[in-house]
């Protein structure tokens, strides 16, 4: 479902050029959970946010479900992201002056969902990552590990067919990790294909394969080690 | 050096009436590494802000260093934050405009610290964090695990005293981690009162002594697991 050919991202800083990601070359196929490990600084945000469509390749290929991402308008990279992504940012990137409902909303609202149907979904998400008592709440309201999982709400309230999570268990205790690992797995056997961000071995053993980074470069592409 | 008493924080939401820390009592002694663990939401920030002189609690005691800071000035406050803690934010909250040396700078431009001196102090800061080759990006151009690092060099640039880290590692790999780790015990072994919140197992056996919230109450204190 995702292919990557001799991808390149280069930042530019005054007169330093970066090269965050440095002819990487990949590919995922539909269904399958995939985590992206490696240093900080080693270029998995920066592959994040080029497959979910946020941010755009400097030279390479992406084909995402048969579509050369390179190119498209601003419109049709939105419509996709709506449609066939569900993303949970590292920062969380929550509405601020909107509370946890209506930052869940916001995908259905993208999609045209009806109103009373979209708060029932954004309810259930929120429920489903043990928030049924903070919907009401803004960001500012919640703690680090609350707003984390609105995020994780909001990505997940559309079932999108792919998922992609930037550190989604960062600001998580051990027994709120498991409970939305358990949510991932039950998502993947419905068919989601998950690629997942985690600087944490025991959150890895989750998926079926590991793709390491180190300085933009893809370094190992293995098996998932087992508990 | 810390005292605390019957401490009680409310939060309210529209009628809702939160504890979000509930009848608490402890004591912290100079030079003590003490590590505050629990589930998410159950009150580790808020006992950190509190601790931190950044917010001002409800009902009960607290006494830094001899002095009741209940009824302080804002100006009073501040003035303690300044010269005697070093502060890590869960969300790091750098300022966005500045680079990261300028930062780190914040602190000792606070004290009154002289800009060549001040300059030398947040390099040095910067180098041992890993970051020398970020230090002229702002945050936006830098990974999460960078500006965590970013906000961990500011709080330890002025080597006060009291040392607060929240979640300081949330965002690093366990290389990374480490070496944050390697850094924090130099600074107890200086004598620095250290008091992180953590999440992961690992990183409370780098310290002495854990406190354990649930639901705002203080429901464990006992030494830190070891390797
Ligand atoms: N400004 C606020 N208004 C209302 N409720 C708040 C506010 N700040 C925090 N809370 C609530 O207080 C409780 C404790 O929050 P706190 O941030 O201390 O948790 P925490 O232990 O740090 O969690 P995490 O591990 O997720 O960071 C949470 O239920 C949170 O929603
Ligand atoms: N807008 C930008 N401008 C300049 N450099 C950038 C920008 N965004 C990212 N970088 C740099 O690109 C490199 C890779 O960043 P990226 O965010 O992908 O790392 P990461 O692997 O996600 O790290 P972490 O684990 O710390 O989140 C880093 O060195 C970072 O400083
Ligand atoms: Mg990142
Ligand atoms: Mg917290």
């Amino acid at each position: 479902i995702i292919e990557v050919e001799n991808l390149v991202k280069i930042y530019k800083t005054g007169d330093v050029e970066l090269r965050a990601l440095d002819d990487v070359t990949c590919s995922i196929n539909k269904g399958e959970f995939v985590c992206i490990m490696g240093p900080s600084g080693s270029g998995k945000s920066t592959m994040m946010n080029i497959l979910g469509c946020l941010d755009v390749l400097t030279s390479g290929k992406y084909i995402l479900d048969g579509l050369s991402i390179k190119g498209q308008s601003k419109a049709k990279l939105a419509d996709i992201r709506n449609h066939e992504i569900g993303f949970v940012f590292q920062g969380y990137n929550l509405l601020q002056k909107a509370d946890a409902l209506e930052n869940v909303e916001m995908p259905l609202m993208y999609r045209g969902v009806p109103s009373s149907k979209r708060k029932k979904m954004a309810e259930e998400a929120l429920e489903s990552v043990g928030l049924a008592s903070q919907i009401h709440k803004r960001p500012v309201q919640m703690s680090g590990g609350q707003q984390q999982r609105v995020a994780i709400a909001r990505a997940i309230v559309g079932k999108a067919p792919i998922l992609m999570a930037d550190e989604p268990t960062g600001a998580l205790d051990t027994k709120t990790s498991v409970e939305i690992m358990q949510i991932f797995t039950a998502l993947h056997n419905e068919g989601t294909t998950i690629i997942l961000v985690t600087h944490e071995p025991d959150i890895a053993t989750w998926s079926e394969r590991v793709l390491r980074f180190r300085d933009g470069k893809l370094v190992s592409d293995e098996a998932a080690p087992k508990d």
